[in-house]
């Protein structure tokens, strides 16, 4: 994984290659771990990066729920190589790895992910079918149980931000309900998407604030203060709801009402105005600054337990 | 592969909450086939859109009669997506 190149978008495949080779590499580290499986039968994998002990409490980080945000994706290759580099190296990221594990999972929707490099580059939902529908997926951060069915979703399957016929329809989604519920001790949920520069917490389906909110408002300003200190990117943060729209079903919703303080939800950078086309220049810059945030949501739940 | 030859990625500026909903009448226009890429969420946030190549001139029509400002955030998607191909199969050839 020295030579792999980081500043270039990867197929499904390349990457489910470098995963099984950081993998090898690190078997003392690193494992990697099958929680699903997707609608068109690929296999739904997490890579545990944890130094020993059994079921200790874990940070969950995923990449790239909407397929098409390759930065996204990309971000989350670079982030298991920088594990597998600081570990030992970086005594704040050391502490963190030796009392709590690491799940990331790196392609989140293979299905849509593996679409977008066929057939359409612009496709963000997964690849379910819907009975009496001809259009295809559902959008899997409106799929959570967390004020599903509320505004903030759309009920036309034809619509980019479909619900679903009911909460966890898609096996993306209950691949990592099934895997929290049983694990049972994950104290930082952060799901990572692109684009618009924001680092938003609970909640998304309704105006109420979080129980956690000043913490969790706090928190959010020190990452984003650190994130920004490495190449003057801005980022806004809040909750979903003021700091965007409503958003029912979305991802952290349901982690927070499972209890998990520490749910996150990135939008990585846009810098140059392309959108899901940022150029493959920006891939570590932008993989960079966002560990640094990272960094600081890790070091918190660390140092804060619950 | 799909083709997105003259489709364009639009950022608009809604001034007002009128505004917002008027962009909010494009989305439901399915025939336009329009994919918002940044919702039309409040006043001050950026819409960004992208503009399949025939609904162009309808959209734009649109925006100018209701006097809601935007610029051309890219002019042509596939021009990109040529360019990040070609980026990929360059990266592929070297490392081989």
């Amino acid at each position: 994984t020295d030579t792999f190149n980081y500043a270039t978008y990867h197929s499904l495949d390349e990457i489910y290659e470098f995963m099984d080779l950081l993998v090898a590499e690190h078997p003392q580290l690193v494992t990697k771990i099958q929680i699903g499986t997707t609608f068109e039968g690929r296999p739904i994998h997490v890579l545990k990066f944890s130094t020993g002990g059994t079921n200790r409490p874990a940070i969950w980080i995923d990449t790239g729920i909407h397929s098409r945000e390759w930065v996204t994706q990309a971000s989350g290759v670079w982030f298991a190589k920088k594990i597998t580099k600081d570990y030992g190296q970086d005594p704040a990221f050391t502490a963190i790895l030796d009392n709590m594990d690491i799940f990331l999972e790196i392609v989140t929707n293979p299905d849509g992910f593996a679409y977008t490099h066929k057939t359409n580059r612009m496709w963000r939902k997964t690849r379910s079918h819907t009975e009496g529908s001809l259009c295809v997926g559902v959008d899997p951060n409106r799929n959570w149980d967390a004020g599903f069915g509320k505004p903030g979703a759309s009920s036309n399957p034809c619509s980019e931000t479909y619900r679903g016929k009911f909460p966890n329809s898609e096996s993306e989604v209950k691949s990592i309900v099934d895997f929290v519920t049983s694990h049972g001790n994950i104290k930082a949920f952060i799901s990572i998407h692109s684009y618009s520069q924001l680092l938003l917490y609970p909640y998304g389906y309704t105006s109420e604030p979080a129980p956690d909110k000043d913490e969790l408002d706090q928190l959010a300003k020190s990452a984003v203060a650190a994130l920004t200190s490495l190449h003057g990117t801005k980022f806004k943060y809040g909750s979903i709801i003021d700091t965007i729209y409503q958003a029912s079903g979305n991802t952290i919703d349901w982690t927070y009402s499972q209890g998990i303080k520490y749910s996150f939800t990135f939008e990585l950078r846009d810098t140059g105005l392309r959108g899901f086309l940022l150029p493959a220049s920006q891939i570590i810059p932008t993989a960079e600054e966002t560990w640094l945030a990272l960094l600081t949501i890790m070091d918190h739940t660390v140092k804060h337990p619950y | 592969n799909e083709n997105f030859v003259g489709h364009q990625v639009l950022r608009i500026s809604a001034a007002d909450e009128a505004q917002v909903q008027k962009v909010k009448e494009l989305e439901d226009l399915e025939h336009l086939q329009l994919d918002f890429w940044r919702d039309a969420a409040r006043a001050g946030l950026p819409i960004d859109v992208r503009v399949p190549f025939p609904s162009i001139q309808s959209v734009k029509a649109f925006l100018e009669y209701h006097d809601i400002s935007y610029e051309i955030m890219i002019e042509d998607v596939q021009s990109l997506l040529d360019e990040e191909k070609q980026q990929m199969s360059f990266q592929a050839r070297a490392l081989s």
